[in-house]
């Protein structure tokens, strides 16, 4: 069982402590911070995938997860979009180099991206020019799906404003996002019911942590304040439960029938076209 | 009794919010959320200059703030430095004009920049290049204090680990803050120790809040979750009342002081010396 994602987002957004969340270990380690001279302005942005065996529904499964740093650090960040894309579309050029041996290799390796999760500055406002620019151009390329990070720094009013913005901001420019789609006939009442909820809840607020608090005598992942605790699985606090089973149970066979029926064949076509 | 200040960050840090907290009233509007298409890209940087009389220890004063909305919003920001740092040089150069006049104009308002708030993304990490690049161009013309701006979204760990990062990569790339300074042999104890524990706290952890909670009976200003509420003023959630008495009362003068005596004065030998 092998599912691909890769994570997009400004540095510092909490993308790293996210995928260790997500996968229960520390995928990722935490990041040196204290070395001015070890410059953590990465001018060019490096995509690094790491693979990770996690279980889920007691189904042993590989996920791949591309973090990528330094994304939107610096003045000009237009070189960051094409890095990127870049990625995604090797992915393609892979699988289609592949298709077309005679010989094929069968432990040839699919690392086609299955879901792009997209992370947004909890700023309150609204989408910021790098983030529709970013979006519109990769939903040609895979499935997105967006996310308000370090959602623990909104009030629930402010979350919920923000929340109904951005998807305003994503109809008003026509970027197209992985919306739970369904067919109402198709399904039934339950599945559609459900999709919709999914749908009302975009963006998905994440909150993770690396750390372990006891809470009421359970060790839970959270972020310790003074004025109180942030539980990760709490549904009350942020949204990361219902994406975890979205990514890793629910919807992760439609993201990746999505990914082969309809964006690589589309892919396909405008290259082998030209 | 006058005091201008200008507050720059990337929108979305709760700059209007502080201003509106410092206050202690609403002198910014709370910016309309609802409408994708009232673009909230604003592709030049609005330099607004807004007067509001405030009382600090029973003393009136006219406090001047200059929000910098839209900064580092774009794809390409290297223009609005340019907004910035232009906007102090026509305060220092209409002061250069009237100095040089025969007939002096007795109304005449004197709006130089006294201190320039710096609001820092709490990323966890260290400082952007964007960061370095306008605070270093800058310190040469304004009194620089820089804060960790929603300072809520860190918890005690992560805030002093950011400090400690922050001042480091300040030391590191030569950035010229205001640090307090003091004359060991001039000064009394008291503001010999008063200052190194203000140095010590740099840079602020900033939180702001238009809302007023009903906290102990009290109504007091803060940021209510699911999980707890922050107190603006409490000392142990955040630097927010340490950084209103330097600003509006302990070191007011001193602000002032070097603004005319060491940087007008820099700005002015330059310009007339070309
Ligand atoms: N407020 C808040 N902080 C977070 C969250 N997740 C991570 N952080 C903190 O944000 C900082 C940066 O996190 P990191 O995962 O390295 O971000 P990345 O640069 O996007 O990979 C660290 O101090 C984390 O502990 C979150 O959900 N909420
Ligand atoms: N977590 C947090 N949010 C804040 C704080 N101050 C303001 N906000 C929220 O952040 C959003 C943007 O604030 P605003 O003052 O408009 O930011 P500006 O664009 O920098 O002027 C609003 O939803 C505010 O309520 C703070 O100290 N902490």
């Amino acid at each position: 069982f092998q599912f691909n994602m890769i994570v997009v987002g400004a540095s510092g957004l909490g993308k790293s402590t996210f995928v260790n969340t997500l996968c229960g270990q520390q995928v990722i380690p935490r990041r040196a911070v204290d070395d001015p001279s070890q410059c953590a302005i990465e001018k060019t942005i490096a995509i690094n995938p790491i693979t990770v065996e996690i279980e889920e529904d007691g189904m042993k499964m590989q996920l791949t997860v591309v973090d990528t740093p330094g994304f939107g650090d610096n003045i000009d960040n237009s070189s960051n979009f094409a890095e990127i894309l870049g990625y995604i579309e090797r992915q393609y050029d892979d699988l289609l180099a592949e298709e077309s041996k005679i010989k094929r290799n069968p432990k040839f390796n699919d690392n086609r991206i299955h879901v792009l999760l997209y992370f947004i500055q909890p700023t309150g406002h609204s989408l910021r020019e790098i983030d529709i620019e970013l979006m519109k151009r990769l939903s040609a390329r895979v499935n997105i799906i967006p996310c308000v990070a370090k959602a623990d720094s909104l009030t629930p009013k402010e979350l919920a404003d923000f929340k109904k913005r951005i998807m305003e901001d994503i109809r008003y420019y026509g970027i197209q996002v992985y919306d739970f789609p369904f067919d109402e006939e198709d399904e039934d009442e339950e599945t559609v019911e459900e999709n919709m909820e999914l749908r009302s809840l975009l963006p998905f607020a994440v909150v993770g942590s690396d750390e372990e608090i006891n809470v009421n005598g359970r060790l839970i992942r959270a972020r310790q304040y003074p004025w109180g605790v942030v539980e990760v699985e709490n549904l009350k606090h942020c949204d990361f439960a219902r994406l975890r089973y979205v990514l890793l149970s629910s919807h992760l066979q439609d993201l990746k029938e999505l990914t082969h029926d309809v964006l690589y064949e589309a892919y396909r076509s405008e290259k082998l076209s030209k």
